[in-house]
This record gives C-alpha cells, structure tokens and sequence, in this order.
C-alpha cells in the first residue's frame, strides 16, 4: 500500500499544480512529503507550499485569509477530478473571498460539476447565479425552518423582491 | 451513485417535514443566519452514520431531535432519508436497485435505527455502503462552514489523511 | 479584587442583556459564572447563554455560524460601552453575517464610533458606506501594498469605477 | 489617548513607507485577497509590543521584514509607529505631550529597539503604557480576521480574561 500512497500523492500534487494557477490566475504551489524521523511515506506529513502571483515563496502561514481559502479550495478540487465522489457540500466556503475570486471559485465550480453534484451554502448573489437548482430556507415561523425551491434552469433570473432575493 | 432526493424530519430546526430534490450540476441553499442551511449539512452527515454529536454542534446525540420552539413542543423523532440513483459505481449486493434509500432514526430514549430501502440495518452496513465511493463523512467532499481554512493551518501530518482517501 | 471581580461581571452582564436585543432585534442573553469545584469567583468560568427571537433557549454551540458571531460582538460592544478603550480593531467580523444583520451591525457601530475609534477591515459594500474615512490597500506592483486615501465625509459616495470601489 | 497616524515601512507587505491618517470615528480598509489588510492590523499589535511570532502568523519574528517580491529584494528592517494624541487619559509622565509617538524596530540580524517620543526605552514601558488604557494586544479590543466566533466556541475558563480586563 506504500506504493498506492506515493501514486496517490504524486497524482494529487501534479493536478494542484495545473488547479493552483487556474485559481489563482498565475503562481504556483505544490506538495512536498515531509519525511522528518521516518522514512515510511505512510507516516509522513504533506507540506503545501504556496505562492501567489508576484509574491515570494513563504510559508503557507503568512498568506491571508483569502489566499489561504483560495489554496484549500484549489487543493480540494485537485482531489476532487482525480477521485471524483459522487457528491460534495461546501458550507459558505465562498465567504473570505473578495469579488474577483469568487467568480473564479465559480468559474472553476462550474467545470467540475460536470463530473460530480455540488451542495454549495452561500450568502453570495454570484455563486446563486451559477447554480442549477436553488432552495432558500426560511424561517417564517420562529424557530422552524421551510423551504422554498426554485429551479434555475427554467425559472427567470430570481426576481428581486422575491423570497430568495436577498 | 447520485444524489436524488433528501428528507428531513424532525431533525433540528426541521419540525415538519422537508424535501430537497437534487439535479444534475449545482444545487444552492440559501437564507438568513440562523434559518437552517448548515442543519441540512448536519443532516446528511448524520444520515450517512455520523457518530460524533460534537461534530454535529451538540453535546449529545438527542441535541438532533427538535428540542421545540416559540409555538411547538419539543419533538420524540428525528429522520433523514437520503435516496441515492444508482449510476453503476455501486457495492454488489445493491447492484439491482435503481434507487437506494438510506434512512436514520433516533427517538428521544436513545433507541437509533438505520434503513436501507425499508429493511432494517447496521450503522456497519450503511458505512460500508458509503466507505468505497469518497464520501465518507470525513472526506475531502464534505467542507463544515469556517473549517476551509483549516486544511491550511492544520499540521502537516493532519493532513495526510487527505492523500489517504485517494490511495 | 473578588468585589472588582464581581462588579465587572455583573456590570458586563446587565449591559449584555441590552445590547443583544438591539442586535438580534428581540431575543435575550446573558452571562453566568460557573462556579465548578471552586467558589472563588477569581477562578470560575463565564458561560454565554444566549436565545436569538423566537428560538427555545439551548446551548450556544447550536447556534449558527452568523448567530455566533453576532452574539460575540454583542459581547465585546457590551464591553465596549462599559470600559471604552481608547480604539477597537476588527477584522472581517462581518464576513458571516447577512445583509439585515450587518445593517444591525453597521448601525451599532456607528453609535459607539462616538466613543471610540474603530478600525474596521470589510469586503462589505455597506460598511464601507458607515465609515468616516476609507483606505484602499492595493498590490499594484505585486507583493508591495500600498494606500490609496478616501476621506468619505467631504468625498462624493465611492465612484463606481474608482479604485476603491470593489 | 486618541489614535492620529499610522507609519509603516520594511513591515511585512509595506516594503515602501505608508501613513494612515485616523479621524474620530470609523476608518474602514479595504481591498483584495492578499493585498495587506490584515498585515496593517499586525503592524498596530506588533508596535504595541506582541511578542508572539505565531501571533503575527510567522514562524520567527523576522518573518515581520519585508522578505522579498518578484521585482525586490528583502529588506533589512521592519519599523512601525504609532502616533497617539493625548487627552488626558495617559498615564503620568506622558501628561506634557501632546502627541505620544511608539515606535518599533527590527533589524535582520535580531536586535531590535523601542522608542517613546524618539527617546529609546524598553519593552516594560510600552507595555506599562498601553496597560492602564484597555487597549493591551490581547484584550477584546483587538479581533483579529477569523476569530469573532472564537469568543462563543471556547471554553467558560477561556473566557474570564474578558472580564478581568474591565475590572
Ligand atoms: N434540535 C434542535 N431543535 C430546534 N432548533 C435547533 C436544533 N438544533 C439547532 N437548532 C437551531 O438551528 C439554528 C442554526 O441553524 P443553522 O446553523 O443551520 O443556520 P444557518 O442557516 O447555517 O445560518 P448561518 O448563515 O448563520 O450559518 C440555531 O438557531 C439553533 O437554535
Ligand atoms: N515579511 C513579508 N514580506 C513580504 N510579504 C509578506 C510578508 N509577510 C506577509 N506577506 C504577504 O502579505 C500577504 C497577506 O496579507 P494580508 O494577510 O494582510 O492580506 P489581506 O488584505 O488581509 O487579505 P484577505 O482579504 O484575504 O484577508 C501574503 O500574501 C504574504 O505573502
Ligand atoms: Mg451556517
Ligand atoms: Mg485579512
């Protein structure tokens, strides 16, 4: 199985390597195994390196919390198109990123829900825009929640004052 | 497998019953803070056999029960029901089924049952269901509100298990 | 320094139970000293108890990512008001909360920016409109930020295409 | 004490020397992912007298020194000053002075040096400066970007700091 897990990882690390820049319009980042006291990959530690367009190389600490959002998400979706699973939830993940990343985070989520079904949780009007399908969940009732569905395919654009519009 | 539908009873703010229809793409969820987004989240990860209540916001696993509001009464059951197409990617002995239904109850006594197309089952086999797809509870695939960043910040060797789900 | 002890909780708390509603728009809070194993109150615990409007009182790990949120800054606006510090520095602390809370928000600010100084770092369009003065960072040249100045009280609203405007 | 300007150079992101100027009430930053948001509110707690290198997100507390960009070298200092107003709430041997100038330095080499009014003093009477005003690097004056929901998740004895800084 030490062999199935270097295959994993060298996998993994060349698609973080083509999803990184595509985030990040530039830059680049990759994963190192971290063999500190042990030569067994199977206890080793993944070391993200990560530099954004016109930084130096730093460590993944001093990068903000946007950058560091971005790096998880490209990381994330570097697993995702090489072991699709059948589905994925993402809770507010859009919420440190500033307009322009989060048309990118949408641009790269449309790609990959081709291959696999996405639950996105947001508070923003332009990741509602790309989705399929869309719920809002109220709370009309204190304390109960209810849903109203919409279906984007079909519908207009939500209009504004509606429910959903927020 | 895909994802079909979703039915939440009782559960957590859901006193009356829900149904979220999922297509093909992106499927978005809306609402103010506070209305139940990230209870449907809880939802599906306690379908597919979360045993942590800390991992679910609770200190014990009745907290998932609707504990009542304003207007209602607390509730004595909670269900979820997550009906999954089968696409071919299934384990053998469900290879027949078109649609698989995973249900999960719990009654205030503490009694929990798991269903998989209305036959009674183990939490065992609703795992083993789950377990060869990437979805298990702990994956890659499902990202709990504010944890994105801790992929980032965690250790080195915390990390690891993210390779390990793709071996 | 018990005596202090204790009059700093209960002066904390009696503002706590006013400030909370003004945020939430009704619901009640307040805080209790936890006297586990000790009846020293200098070594006790401090719990939040917490009901956002028409919610059954429960633990305030329930609460949802925005309601956490703004039940800890209806925490430290209480502090605010009881021991004004000369300046208060927030960053991103309304990034999880949706637009009718960060009006609610925005509009407490406001009040207790006449007693203090506060430096607010936001994504968001609406507090950037409550500020008294606004600094644009930007990475021009990139890995080098540097400032670009709005004084809001003379200064037309943000021209939508200047640099500033997101 | 009021807070009247900011100075910044060779700090973090800022390799060119930057001022804020702050008024009476809000002053709001904004910008990008990245451009150094956060690195401004780093600066105002490192001047204060931080002395945690992971506190300010570093490993070591030269990672504060400009270290470098695609079209720059690293620098060898970072330097930081907080000019305050006096209005009477000082503590008093700064009673005289209108204005209150902190000032911080750090060479490469790992010397680094406080100012008072550009007299040199030592970390003490930084700290003995900010102490009586509420205002020390840890208290609730200071929420750094991530945290707010910190205050509600940790535990009661983690909180009681809250309260001792009022009484
Ligand atoms: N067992 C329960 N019974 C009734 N209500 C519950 C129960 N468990 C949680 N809740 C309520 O659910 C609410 C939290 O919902 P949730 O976390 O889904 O909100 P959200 O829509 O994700 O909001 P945000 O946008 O702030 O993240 C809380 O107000 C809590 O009181
Ligand atoms: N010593 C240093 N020298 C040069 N650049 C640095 C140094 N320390 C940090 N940086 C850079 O500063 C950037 C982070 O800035 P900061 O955290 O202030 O961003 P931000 O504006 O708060 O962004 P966000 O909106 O994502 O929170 C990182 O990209 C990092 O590379
Ligand atoms: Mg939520
Ligand atoms: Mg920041």
């Amino acid at each position: 199985s030490r062999d199935r897990f270097q295959e994993a990882f060298n996998a993994t690390n060349a698609m973080f390597q083509k999803v990184f820049p595509r985030l990040f319009r530039g830059g680049e980042a990759r994963l190192e195994l971290m063999l500190e006291g042990t030569d067994d990959v199977l206890e080793s530690g993944i070391d993200i390196i990560s530099q954004p367009p016109g930084k130096k190389l730093q460590s993944v600490q001093l990068l903000s919390g946007g950058e560091k959002a971005l790096t998880a998400v490209s990381l994330v979706f570097s697993i995702f198109l090489i072991k699709p699973s059948p589905f994925c939830v993402l809770d507010e993940v859009d919420a440190p990123l500033d307009e322009s990343n989060v048309a990118r985070f949408n641009e790269l989520l449309r790609e990959i829900s081709q291959v696999s079904q996405f639950i996105c949780i947001t508070h923003s009007k332009k990741t509602m825009e790309c989705a399929d399908r869309l719920y809002g969940v109220t709370m009309e009732e204190p304390g109960i929640s209810k849903l109203v569905s919409v279906d984007l395919r079909r519908a207009e654009k939500v209009p504004e004052g509606s429910i959903i519009a927020p | 497998m895909k994802l079909s539908r979703l039915d939440i009873v009782g559960f957590k703010s859901f006193a009356d019953k829900v149904t979220l229809n999922f297509s093909d793409g992106i499927t978005a969820v809306v609402g103010p803070n506070g209305c139940g987004k990230s209870n449907i989240v809880d939802g599906i990860r306690w379908v597919m056999g979360e045993q942590s209540a800390k991992h679910l916001r609770g200190g014990k696993m009745e907290d998932v029960i609707f504990s009542g509001s304003e207007s209602r009464g607390p509730m004595g059951m909670a269900e979820v029901t997550l009906t999954l197409k089968n696409d071919g990617r299934v384990p053998s002995e469900y290879a027949n089924y078109e649609d698989i239904a995973v249900r999960r109850r719990l009654f205030r006594d503490g009694q929990s049952e798991y269903y998989i197309n209305k036959t009674q089952v183990r939490l065992k086999d609703v795992h083993d269901l789950f377990l060869g797809t990437g979805v298990g509870t702990r994956a890659y695939s499902m990202i709990e509100q504010g944890r994105i960043g801790f992929i980032v910040n965690s250790k080195p060797e915390e990390r690891r298990f993210l390779i390990e789900e793709v071996a």
